[in-house]
């Protein structure tokens, strides 16, 4: 699971049985207090129900492998939609590709000139002043100037998630493959160990064992070698991205997460285009989540890093992930806000050329295009050849 | 905490929770994804936000939040711009 904190928006993403929704009302209480973004529920902050208004929320997911043990809210589509339209106004609910497969869930609020304020509880709605808050003064209508067209912010999404993983590919996300990795890279400490352990080091001094046992056992160490050995530190290679950090960890006794911060490449004016204009300063991210057990195998991967930037192509990044991961079938998802008016990337993964080869030794199965208000979203679904 | 560079992300451990992190019961790999957008880009603040707008919410309260989607914070790389933190589920 990850989290990412922007000044401007929070994306929270988790999995397991974790109760991701009972967390949003803290999250949008903390926007008010906190980060003093308005809020309308209530009259007063110093009310425990105050919340800040989004200015707009994307929830989804994919459907889950065992529905029936997750809990609260989650426990169906349905129940997300409920409590999702119970704090917002306007939402919009849909599912994406095969109601008898893999699918996807989206449920989307759109921004308007009133903000979406989140409701009060209905217990309170009865005493406290009408949840519906009057219109917003404009003055903070004037610092929302580009609520509508975005025009100066790029945003594009993409996520791959991928199911029934090549069983032999999937060991290396296992503690016991990533610690044998890790002892075979460090054979000069080995040697040193052999001299400590029996006492005559060279300074005579007892080497602390548990450096190796650090290297070769702990969670962040070994996400780091498996990062490298897997090949996602390729993904956006250091060579042109050399500020990117990337923070893995191998999970024990198998299990493997990572977050990598990607600020923008900020390139000598000359050299600015528009794109490149709308993203210098801000920061993109990737994260990646591995459940490698056979029977009930997934890893997603998602990031922010427009396609194109730095020479690699949406379908490049595709390929290179899907080639780590070597899923039974993946859907993909890509989000890409409308700013210009144009679909930026209209055909990313080659869905439209009807190749069944859109991606190497996977066939395309399905393709779908949604076009929201401000946003166009391409979803692919594809199994192995 | 690590950082390779002046200005470069910053990484910070949280060593008690990511020293005994056991994941045998893990077996849903889907995840749920939540995006709450409060403006439309950081540059387009509401007036009334602090001028770093979430970024100024220190840690431990994210964690308090953290606390009721079951999850807790085993890393963070700090930058400039974002935030990314790595959790325990």
């Amino acid at each position: 699971s990850s989290m990412f904190v922007f000044p401007h928006k929070l994306i929270l993403k988790t999995c397991g049985t974790t109760t991701l929704l009972l967390g949003l009302r803290r999250l949008l209480r903390i926007a008010a207090v906190d980060a003093g973004f308005p809020f309308h529920n209530v009259p007063e902050l110093k009310d425990e129900n105050a919340m800040a208004s989004p200015y707009r929320v994307f929830y989804s997911r994919k459907n889950f492998l065992f529905p029936d043990k997750q809990r609260g809210p989650h426990r169906s589509w349905n129940d997300e939609v409920k409590f999702l339209d119970n704090l917002f106004d306007g939402g919009s609910a849909y599912l994406v590709g095969k109601m008898n497969g893999d699918h996807w869930y989206l449920y989307i609020t759109t921004p308007d000139t009133e903000i979406t304020p989140p409701r009060t509880p209905n217990s309170e709605k009865e005493s406290s002043s009408p949840t519906r808050p009057a219109k917003i003064p404009t003055g903070l209508m004037s610092s929302f100037p580009q609520i509508h067209t975005g025009e100066d912010y790029q945003d594009e999404t993409l996520e791959i998630l991928m199911t029934d993983l090549d069983v032999e590919n999937a060991k290396q996300f296992y503690l016991s493959h990533a610690s044998a990795v890790a002892r075979e890279k460090i054979p000069a400490l080995d040697e040193t160990v052999d001299v400590f352990n029996n006492g005559t080091g060279p300074d005579g001094l007892q080497a602390p064992m548990t450096d190796i046992e650090q290297l070769t056992t702990e969670g962040h160490a070994l996400g780091t070698v498996v990062s490298d050995a897997c090949g996602l530190s390729e993904v956006y290679p250091s060579s042109k991205y050399p500020d990117a950090r990337i923070d893995a960890y191998l999970f024990s006794p198998c299990g493997f997460s990572a977050n990598a911060v990607i600020p923008a490449p900020v390139h000598a004016d000359a050299e600015v285009n528009d794109d490149v204009k709308k993203t210098a300063g801000v920061a993109h991210y990737f994260t990646v989540h591995v459940t490698p057990e056979p029977n009930c195998s997934f890893a997603s991967f998602e990031t922010n890093v427009p396609g194109g930037q730095n020479g690699r192509e949406t379908s490049e990044i595709v390929e290179h992930v899907v080639g780590i991961f070597k899923p039974g079938r993946f859907i993909i998802t890509l989000f890409e806000a409308k700013g210009t008016g144009e679909f930026r990337n209209p055909d990313p993964f080659g869905l439209r050329k009807n190749r069944t080869e859109a991606i190497a030794g996977y066939k395309r199965v399905d393709r779908i295009v949604h076009q929201f208000e401000d946003y166009d979203l391409v979803f692919g679904f594809f199994e192995r050849e | 905490s690590t950082s390779t560079s002046e200005g470069a992300p910053l990484l910070t451990i949280n060593h008690d929770v990511a020293a005994d992190l056991d994941s045998s019961n893990a077996f849903e790999g889907p995840e749920k994804l939540l995006e709450v957008w409060f403006a439309p880009s950081p540059s387009a603040l509401p007036a009334g936000a602090n001028e770093n707008g979430l970024l100024c919410v220190p840690s431990k309260t994210w964690e308090e939040m953290l606390q009721l989607v079951h999850c807790q914070v085993l890393s963070v790389v700090s930058s400039e711009h974002m935030d990314a933190y790595l959790l325990s589920e």
